[in-house]
């Protein structure tokens, strides 16, 4: 079982490493992320499932929030390096939310 | 489509393969071909035009590199990412990077052959260099995943719409002609010419293409730039000759050549050319000179007198009145003679001279600043000062290699310095990280930084720290950072990453700790910043003397100068 949630821990970090390498979640929040407590870690796991959906809706593939077979195989593709969303829209979409 | 924002101001782009970084698996003659066929998928969708230059210089340099190579986007090896490509603009603006560890086919490839077409990477990142984001459609070229390529590509809708809101498409340039902005290049004359002779008796050739692109009006006497020398008699090769029949002009059209043909950048003229003479035989490439007699062959120094003759070698210069050089020069202010100049230059007093490269501790920037042992070491070219509890320590700054002997004997500087966690203190000079445990160096080291994860092409760290924040150590060089796993002893995965995280230090800093108080502290030149962790910006966007607070010199010494903002 412990291996099972190591594993799981590593693809979730990779798959969040992914996740802001192409815009889809701001980077740079690992340095704080492992100091945040309450409110605000539930407030992160929000941004990660958000992401997860932007990230399934982009790449064509049935929105589940989860990261299922089909958002594996998306992850695993070949792509070009630039982010699908540039640093503005990121910021862009957090203020539209609040 | 998604439009980024930035676009080009012209539309006659350049083009070329770095001379530095060209592909080490491919062709670089048929790769040239690949990227032209690329840039002509655009080119046939948009009033956009491209010319392949052999020149650095060029709008979009196409290069190929593997790994970390300079940029905040280093590749990944084969498979996954493939290339990226930066918007418009100057500098790396246009530039696309494919990673040169992918399997590149310059043919279209049957469906069960490995490799990835370069031909449909290149399309793609030439829509960034344009100004495109990457689309959610399916399909559209600039979708960020791969897609392969069809036989008879032709540009999606999508992304056609997309270039042409941007750049207008040829159908509207037909109708309204070109845009006014258009940039003019150097370009060869019109391969064939209408009859020299001619009745009329203006001054302007008929056959002459003028660029409106000065911002005048048309005005009948405005002579517009043309960007090629236009006298006929004095420059026959941009004239050639009448072709022999219209249906078969003797000039073809230019086929795709083997070598770029524009020429060399230093033969463009400019707008502004170098200052040179031009004698009388000679035409300026772009002053008109219908305003003086035409030369001819009868042409005589005495009949052809230029407007400025003072400025000709062959007519002789004289001094102005009352100019220095006249021998009978008389200045117009009184000259004082009562100070001597001195028999032999004033000698130093002895003692006094520090060495060259001794810092003055006041006056100075710093290569690395570090908490050891709860004291402040600040290191400055081979020296360094101490500051403990009781202030700074007497006699310093001392010789680096005094405290840490086993340092290289011609130790010029060390770049950054921490201690670890486990109390080792890290110096890293160069290439090459020293660990010391207390004064000793631990076996095994110096080690080079490849080994700890960082790009074999990386001369040297600026800083490096225990960020106080969470316990981690960082790493900086440039315009980068690195987080470092010091229980696997090698930087993180996903880095490095672009040091606009730490919001306000800016590119290139000289270092970097957290002093006993918590806070992290940045400095670069004479200033520094405090930094806020929680907010990650600085505190104050105006930075502060270091030598006043950090090594207690006297404010009005220290802040003399500007601090950097």
């Amino acid at each position: 079982a412990r291996s099972r949630s190591a594993r799981s821990a590593y693809h979730s970090k990779s798959v969040r490493s992914y996740l802001e390498n192409f815009g889809y979640l701001k980077k740079g929040q690992p340095e704080m992320a492992n100091l945040l407590l309450g409110d605000v870690a539930q407030s992160y796991e929000d941004d990660f499932r958000i992401a997860i959906k932007t990230l399934q809706e982009f790449g064509g593939i049935p929105v589940t929030g989860e990261i299922d077979e089909a958002t594996r195989e998306l992850i695993k593709k070949k792509r070009c390096g630039r982010p699908d969303r540039e640093e503005g829209d990121i910021e862009g979409g957090r203020r539209k939310k609040r | 489509f998604a439009v980024q924002g930035e676009k080009w101001k012209y539309t006659n782009l350049t083009w070329s393969l770095s001379s530095s970084r060209r592909p080490s698996q491919l062709d670089p003659h048929v790769t040239r071909s690949v990227l032209a066929r690329a840039l002509d998928v655009w080119q046939q969708a948009s009033r956009l035009t491209f010319t392949e230059v052999n020149s650095d210089d060029a709008d979009i340099v196409v290069s190929f590199a593997k790994r970390y190579h300079d940029d905040a986007y280093p590749f990944d090896g084969r498979g996954s990412i493939l290339a990226h490509a930066f918007f418009p603009g100057s500098g790396r603006g246009g530039d696309a990077h494919f990673d040169d560890d992918e399997l590149w086919l310059l043919q279209p490839k049957n469906d069960d052959e490995e490799g990835t077409s370069l031909f449909a990477v290149a399309a793609h990142e030439f829509g960034h260099s344009l100004g495109l984001s990457h689309s959610s459609v399916k399909g559209a070229l600039m979708f960020p995943w791969y897609q392969g390529i069809q036989p008879n590509f032709v540009l999606p809708e999508d992304d056609r719409n997309g270039i042409q809101q941007m750049y207008g498409s040829k159908e509207n340039e037909r109708k309204w002609g070109k845009i006014p902005y258009y940039r003019p290049i150097e370009t060869p004359p019109p391969t064939t010419t209408t009859t020299t002779t001619t009745t009329t008796t203006t001054t302007r050739r008929p056959y002459i293409h003028h660029h409106h692109n000065t911002h005048q009006g048309h005005h009948p006497n405005h002579r517009p730039y043309t960007p090629y020398p236009r006298n006929p008699n004095l420059y026959p090769k941009y004239y050639p000759e009448k072709p022999s029949s219209p249906e078969r002009p003797s000039y073809p059209r230019p086929t795709y050549p083997d070598r770029p043909s524009y020429p060399d950048r230093t033969n463009i003229p400019t707008y502004y050319p170098e200052r040179r003479h031009y004698n009388a035989t000679e035409e300026h490439p772009r002053r008109n000179h219908n305003h003086y007699p035409r030369p001819t062959e009868t042409t005589t120094q005495a009949t052809y007198r230029p407007r400025y003759p003072q400025n000709r070698p062959e007519y002789p210069t004289y001094p102005r009145a009352n100019s220095p050089t006249d021998p009978r020069y008389k200045p117009h202010y009184p000259v004082k003679t009562t100070a001597r100049p001195r028999a032999t230059p004033p000698r130093a007093p002895p003692h006094t001279t520090p060495p060259p490269d001794k810092p003055d501790a006041c006056n100075t920037n710093f290569d690395a600043v570090a908490l050891i042992r709860n004291e402040l070491f600040i290191f400055k070219n081979r020296y360094h000062w101490r500051r403990g509890a009781a202030g700074h320590y007497p006699d310093y700054p001392i010789e680096i290699t005094r405290m840490w002997t086993e340092l290289p004997r011609n130790l010029t500087h060390v770049d950054a310095v921490y201690e670890r966690p486990d109390r080792k203190i890290a110096i890293f000079v160069g290439k090459e990280l020293y660990l010391f445990d207390s004064q000793n160096l631990v076996p095994g080291y110096p080690k080079r930084l490849r080994d700890l994860g960082l790009p074999e092409s990386l001369e040297k760290l600026d800083a490096a720290m225990v960020w106080g924040h969470n316990g981690k150590t960082y790493f900086y060089s440039g315009s980068v950072y690195w987080k470092f796993d010091e229980d696997v002893g090698r930087v993180e995965l996903d880095y490095p990453r672009d040091m606009a995280m730490w919001k306000g230090v800016g590119y290139n800093i000289d270092s970097v700790f957290q002093w006993k108080d918590g806070k992290t502290y940045f400095f670069k030149g004479r200033g520094y910043w405090k930094f806020n962790d929680l907010r990650m910006r600085v505190e104050h966007e105006r930075q502060l003397p270091s030598a006043a607070f950090w090594m207690g010199c006297p404010t009005e010494r220290a802040g003399r100068r500007e601090p950097f903002r």
